[in-house]
């Protein structure tokens, strides 16, 4: 972030930060009242707040709602510049929608810490006290960099009936509920509405839906021997019981029906 | 044999045989792997079930027995160091050969020059020699600065005086340590000429390779017992303290060293420190003196007279026959054909460094390297230690010292995809085969992982085992184009690296070690048996949350980082 004004692109993981002004326009909700007028909503201008941007937005009511004659809840914007909406739940399975959230998610956070930083005359003292909110911009960067990954190896030739769909599905599970798990971060660095949260949640759902029939062959696919799971709830054949049973009679306190001790401790007490 | 999850099996819409080669990375991986998991899972030595109910010292035992019998087997089957690696992966005991292999090679090929990879790599392989990794300290863990062991180099007898000068200074956690490591690579603070110039590698042998003793001046043990039951209770972590110690016994068995160590031990334990003389008896001190002066002088008369290079493998080296603090041996100059090397012949092999280019000429003066070999090629590397004992700072990145460290963490974020897998797959499976309520008329109950707040709090788990592996296979890519860059002394992706490296670490680790615990409570109170393989998964996993880095101080410097970008 430091070094952004000196026109070093940021390169690798993290050369989202490279965009951070258009990332901080990452904007999906503004309640504002608007005139009543003709739907489709008109092109207008960015609010005030951002005289910096350029960029045109698209406004369009709630789906689904009826529109009421003096004002639009403005759902979400559509920055034509380059971020899209996730007016519909399935918006949330491509994976640019996705990415962009988690780098807007990032480059906010990083910006907020950045800002509060510079309150500090002393740089480390101040690296000190926000230590706690560092860890979370980290955490935020690093699962950025899982979700991006996830998505790379989506673009790679995957080969074999259905494989890709089903890795299409994990990658969508995997940033729809690190998403729903930190919904907090992503409200209150406005990259999305609680509509689009919910929406994200009712996807996951039915994703969860999609996958369980498929659960247990994309656990197949670890490929791991019985030996090495070393589990008698995990065995590839299932047979549970009977093998948990079986297992209780190998404990050695079982190599004797009376255990030692008795004649020691327990009979005297019984029959005292 | 009947499969009681062969109906969810009919049910699955993708091609198992394909997805397990995405997950193994490639056809060869899946082979390999494959073949390697069937040999350790058909042979009776291997067996695991039996752990739990073993107390301390067999358990310990038991992992010596299966150790030594995996490198019996892998000798005897010739296999390559990808399917050796496979092969104690699936004996699944934590035991000094992980960090033998994991740690103390790595160390000596990722830091140690040609030289000295020439020196120790054959041993290590031929697990002639037993190495650990004894960086972490009483009092000093994630903060590699703040460590306290010191190496201090005597430019009047030419050595490295190795000493803990606090409690807080001793080597503690390292794996293997404890009992069966005869060498570690040690990291101490470099002190010559007065002045303290950071934490340094150093290969240090500790114990005696006769009898396994440990060596004069070394005192070593195990820290005691661990998490859980079992676990890594097979592993003797270790406690190591230095009491200004020289490695006196090092000598290349070819020089007849035998006689000088039962010179040395027949006289009792023989406290490492200032003049051996009164320790030894005369007869045998003149004894030695007088075969090493013999020695000397036959050398330097066959070197004059043969001026031709010659391997300092083959000399005595003079830190080692330190006899009333008087050098024996003055440094070694070793020319060959078109390249002057500077290497010396005191503890030459075991300063580990591979340092930064510097015009030999400007080194010319300072003589000796103290941590390698300079060679006149063009990107000579600097000297580190000189004769006199002076430190030339070298230019190449101080992070280039964590190279072992970035490749360990690569290492950790594929190994924290095949944990959480492991607990997933166990719980999944068990998730389908159990039944609870929901049944009416007669009819089944319902299964386990039909229930939505199981699929809710097993599937995100499933996903990430999937997400971890993906960037894992990343970061490994990462890495090797990082030693790539390296070998061009392009350092500028370093930083990256190290971000990354500490920051997916961090991640995965802390999602994988909380997912294992989550897996366990999805199986219900049975996922609480040893039985189930979960509680031993867990208690062999969670350490990593804590070693090679703190979660949290990782999470600081990729933080750092950011700031920074």
């Amino acid at each position: 972030i430091s070094k952004l004004g000196s026109g070093k692109k940021p390169v690798g993981t993290t050369s989202y930060i490279g965009r951070v002004e258009q990332l901080m326009l990452y904007h999906s909700d503004v309640q504002k009242e608007v005139p009543n007028s003709d739907y489709p909503g008109p092109e207008v201008l960015l609010p005030s707040a951002f005289p910096c941007c350029s960029a045109r937005l698209l406004v369009k009511p709630l789906a689904g709602d009826i529109p009421c004659p003096f004002s639009y809840h403005l759902d979400h914007f559509t920055v034509v510049s380059g971020l899209t909406s996730h007016d519909f739940a399935e918006d949330w399975l491509k994976p640019n929608e996705v990415l962009g959230a988690f780098e807007a998610r990032a480059a906010k956070k990083l910006v907020a810490c950045a800002q509060n930083l510079s309150k500090f005359t002393n740089p480390e003292e101040g690296f000190q006290e926000l230590s706690a909110d560092l860890v979370e911009t980290a955490v935020a960067h690093c699962q950025l960099i899982v979700v991006s990954k996830f998505i790379e190896k989506l673009q790679q030739d995957i080969t074999g009936k259905g494989v890709k769909h089903q890795i299409q599905l994990l990658c969508s599970i995997y940033a729809l509920s690190l998403l729903h798990k930190h919904l907090g971060d992503f409200l209150s660095t406005g990259c999305i509405t609680p509509k689009q949260g919910s929406l994200a949640n009712d996807l996951l759902r039915s994703l969860y839906s999609e996958v369980r029939p498929n659960a247990i062959g994309l656990v197949d696919a670890f490929n791991y021997t019985d030996h090495y799971l070393g589990s008698v709830l995990g065995r590839y054949d299932g047979d549970v019981y009977p093998k948990l049973y079986e297992e209780a009679w190998k404990d050695p306190l079982n190599d004797s029906v009376v255990p030692d001790g008795f004649q020691e401790y327990i009979r005297p007490m019984l029959k005292q | 044999v009947v499969d009681h999850l062969a109906f969810e099996r009919n049910k699955t819409q993708f091609d198992v045989e394909e997805m397990k080669i995405v997950w193994a990375g490639s056809r060869h991986a899946l082979e390999v792997s494959d073949k390697m998991a069937r040999l350790v899972a058909s042979d009776p030595a291997f067996r695991k079930d039996d752990r739990p109910m073993l107390g301390r010292k067999e358990l310990f035992k038991n992992t010596l027995k299966k150790a030594v019998y995996a490198w019996k087997r892998i000798i005897e089957l010739r296999l390559t160091e990808e399917e050796a690696a496979m092969l104690r992966t699936f004996v699944d005991q934590p035991a000094f050969t992980d960090l033998h292999w994991g740690m103390f090679i790595p160390a000596i090929k990722g830091q140690g020059t040609e030289e000295q990879q020439q020196k120790w790599l054959p041993l290590a392989q031929r697990m002639q020699i037993i190495g650990c990794y004894a960086q972490t300290e009483l009092g000093h863990g994630s903060n590699v600065q703040g460590l306290e062991t010191t190496a201090t180099f005597d430019p009047k007898t030419d050595e490295f005086v190795i000493h803990s000068p606090t409690l807080t200074s001793s080597k503690w956690w390292p794996g293997g340590l404890g009992k069966v490591s005869t060498h570690a690579v040690v990291y101490a603070r470099l002190i010559t000429d007065g002045q303290d110039h950071g934490v340094h590698g150093f290969i240090v042998q500790l114990r005696s390779l006769d009898d396994h003793l440990p060596l004069p001046g070394i005192t070593v043990g195990d820290i005691g017992m661990k998490f859980g039951n079992g676990a890594y209770n097979s592993m003797d972590n270790g406690v190591l303290r230095f009491d200004h110690y020289l490695d006196l016994l090092h000598l290349p068995d070819r020089l007849g060293s035998s006689f000088f160590k039962d010179q040395l031990r027949m006289k009792g334990n023989i406290r490492v420190g200032p003049p051996l003389v009164g320790y030894l008896g005369l007869e045998s001190l003149l004894q030695f003196f007088i075969f090493a002066w013999s020695y000397y002088w036959a050398l330097k008369v066959y070197l004059t007279w043969k001026q031709e290079s010659f391997s300092l493998t083959e000399r005595v080296s003079s830190s080692f026959l330190r006899l009333d603090g008087i050098s024996l041996f003055p440094r070694c100059l070793k020319i060959c054909r078109d390249r002057i090397k500077f290497t010396c012949c005191t503890g030459y092999q075991n300063v580990l460094v591979e340092i930064s280019t510097r015009d030999l000429t400007e080194t010319f003066e300072c003589i000796f390297s103290y941590a390698n070999s300079m060679s006149w090629n063009g990107k000579d590397l600097g000297c580190l230690v000189t004769r006199e004992g002076k430190y030339a700072q070298s230019s190449v990145p101080r992070q280039l010292v964590y190279g072992t460290m970035v490749y360990v963490r690569q290492t950790i974020v594929r190994d924290a995809s095949s944990a959480l897998a492991r607990a997933v797959c166990i719980a999944t499976r068990y998730s389908a085969v159990r039944r609870q309520f929901g049944s009416n008329k007669g009819s089944l109950e319902t299964q386990v992982l039909d229930y939505k707040t199981q699929q809710a709090r097993l599937f995100p788990l499933l996903a990430s085992a999937y997400a971890f592996r993906f960037v894992g296979e990343w970061l490994k890519w990462l890495y090797m184009d990082v030693m790539k860059r390296l070998q061009a002394n392009d350092f500028s992706t370093l930083p990256e690296a190290h971000a990354c490296t500490a920051g997916l670490k961090s991640l995965t680790t802390s999602v994988t070690a909380d997912g294992i615990e989550e897996c366990r409570k999805l199986c219900g109170g049975h996922g609480y048996l040893c039985s189930s393989g979960l509680p031993e998964l867990f208690a062999v996993y969670i350490p990593t949350c804590t070693y090679e880095g703190d979660n949290i101080v990782l999470l600081l410097q990729v933080a750092r980082h950011l700031i920074k970008t």
